[in-house]
């Protein structure tokens, strides 16, 4: 699985999410990637795009509980990250990345590594695997 | 007026045994794709064209595990899923179960933007990619050597792999009294996931 998040010049956020699912899995099956609040996310406030065992992002609504935190408990974006991470997925495991309207960009996993980049305006770049 | 920002991903759960060389590949895919994302903020773009640009170029490269490099399914196909979503208006575009489209995500863009719906799958979706004119390819270009590789260790071990560690020789769980003749899914025996 990949995905994307971005926020624009103008404060704008958007998200995308491409993937070929799971190796040996059933024809037929679709995982979270497609399902817009899970695999993927975006408001005016953050835009999210996740990755891992499709089932537990499915049923954790993962992406969307991202800008819900924000927007109901006032989270900042990594601590939204962070919380969705640790408090959402049952057993599952996962990963996700996001940006906020304001620049910041935030990821979080509970499993071994995932392949990330970041960049913001600033200057920052960051490429990595592990924690 | 704001600041940009862009993250990527290639995938949550890395086999910790991955070789250096790997990773060192791996790294370079994600930087070039990253600066692709940042060359186009810094030229102005909107966020909703910059995550397609993105994703499109994760998905042609075939080290990540979308469009080319896809993994198989069971009957070594690849049946692929995207999706797209503008913060903006918070619209929406998502594709399942393609398999000649180049670039799935494009695929969900225009599902966001040129249909009345929000989400199109298998033989609607492929029939929408044809009347849109996206590229379109035969499914063969998806395979990929490596993955044909994987999905034989994974019949191997009995399992299902959501992420890129290398299944173990069949694991001790998928002897673990559970139905599905020891089916495993992430390591662990299907029979804990609740039915899907």
């Amino acid at each position: 699985t990949v995905g994307c998040a971005v926020v624009d010049s103008n404060g704008f956020c958007a998200a995308a999410t491409s993937t070929g699912g799971l190796m040996n899995k059933m024809t037929g099956r679709i995982g979270d990637s497609p399902l817009i609040g899970s695999g993927t996310y975006a408001c005016d406030l953050c835009a999210v795009s996740c990755t891992g065992e499709g089932e537990a992002i499915i049923r954790s609504t993962l992406a969307r509980d991202v800008a819900a935190v924000m927007e109901y408990k006032g989270l900042a974006l990594q601590e939204a990250v962070d919380f969705c991470v640790k408090e959402r997925l049952d057993e599952g495991f996962a990963g996700l990345i996001a940006v906020s309207k304001t620049g910041e960009v935030a990821y979080g996993f509970n499993c071994t590594g995932m392949f990330r980049g970041c960049a913001t305006e600033d200057g920052f770049m960051e490429v990595g695997i592990w924690e | 007026m704001a600041r940009w920002a862009i993250t990527i991903h290639g995938g949550a759960g890395v086999d910790p045994k991955l070789p250096e060389q790997s990773q060192e590949e791996a790294k370079r895919v994600l930087a070039r794709c990253l600066q692709i994302g940042v060359d186009a903020l810094r030229a102005g773009s909107s966020a909703l064209d910059v995550v397609e640009a993105v994703v499109r170029e994760l998905e042609t490269d075939p080290f990540f595990n979308s469009g080319r490099g896809s993994a198989l399914t069971r009957r070594g196909t690849v049946e692929m899923e995207a999706s797209i979503m503008d913060g903006r208006g918070r619209r929406c575009g998502a594709v399942s179960g393609v398999s000649t489209v180049k670039n799935p995500v494009s695929l969900a863009r225009r599902v966001m933007e040129n249909s009345p719906h929000s989400y199109l799958a298998f033989e609607g979706a492929e029939e929408f990619a044809r009347d849109q004119g996206l590229e379109t390819v035969d499914n063969s270009y998806f395979i990929t050597e490596d993955n044909i590789g994987m999905l034989k260790l994974a019949k191997e071990a009995n399992t299902i792999l959501f992420d890129y560690r290398i299944p173990d020789t069949c694991s001790a769980l998928a002897g673990a009294d559970n139905h599905k003749n020891g089916m495993v899914m992430n390591g662990l025996p299907i029979s804990i996931y609740a039915p899907e």
